[in-house]
């Protein structure tokens, strides 16, 4: 575990709890991507399937159920809570989502370490993740405005594929270790992904002003 | 092959 690691790990830990708190908070859940929620809940299922076989640590364990228990949790609001389900911005949400499944999947059947249930999993889990903000990021330029709490909550989920980079640099040098290619290339598209938003966030923090999307 | 994967990473 390094510092760059850490920072990765925490920063996506505080960008679920900042949603949990926004949906818990305001009872609402608009602004917020289902389909985006569906997409994480699909990647951690597919990524953790080690959980009950492979133990690496305490910590990698806990934060493996955080992940799978919250993204479940946000996406049992958003369809079926009672108070919160109404607040979703279903008609904003449009972004066919299946189409990122479709290429996923036949990526990781054409580009994996090795061909076994597991690891076929475990790639398409990386390739979908790279790609699970778009409806997230489409609505929030649909709507425009942008509250405070889905601000920050997209910003924290964008720095932790970023720090996950210097994190595999650092480990190239220190360690030896080398992430394959497979996440090295999902982790930069999944940041590229965040560039136009992150430049947008810098400039109204800078301004001490509200966060707005062009349209 | 030779070297890890990252499957000690979340």
């Amino acid at each position: 575990m390094n510092i760059f690691r850490l920072a990765g790990d925490m920063t996506h830990l505080f960008s679920v709890l900042v949603l949990l708190l926004k949906i818990y908070a305001t009872k609402s859940c608009s602004g917020i991507s289902l389909k985006t929620q569906e997409l994480y809940a699909l990647v951690f299922l597919t990524r953790y399937l080690d959980l009950f076989t492979d133990f690496i640590s305490v910590y990698n364990s806990v934060m493996k159920v955080v992940f799978i228990s919250s993204s479940v949790a946000i996406v049992w609001c958003m369809r079926y809570h009672p108070l919160t389900r109404r607040t979703y911005d279903k008609d904003l949400d449009t972004f066919r989502h299946y189409i990122l499944v479709g290429v996923s999947i036949i990526l990781a059947l054409l580009f994996h370490d090795r061909f076994t249930f597991r690891e076929v999993f475990w790639a398409f889990s990386i390739y979908l993740e790279a790609v699970a903000i778009l409806p997230q990021l489409v609505l929030l330029q649909r709507s425009g405005n942008v509250d405070n709490l889905t601000g920050q909550y997209v910003f924290f989920l964008g720095a932790y594929r970023a720090f996950y980079i210097l994190n595999w640099i650092y480990r190239y040098f220190t360690e030896n270790h080398y992430s394959r290619w497979i996440s090295w290339l999902a982790g930069f598209v999944q940041t590229a992904l965040y560039a136009d938003f992150f430049y947008y966030y810098f400039v109204s923090w800078k301004n001490n002003a509200k966060l707005q999307l062009p349209a | 092959y030779s070297g890890t994967t990252t499957k000690d990473e979340l």
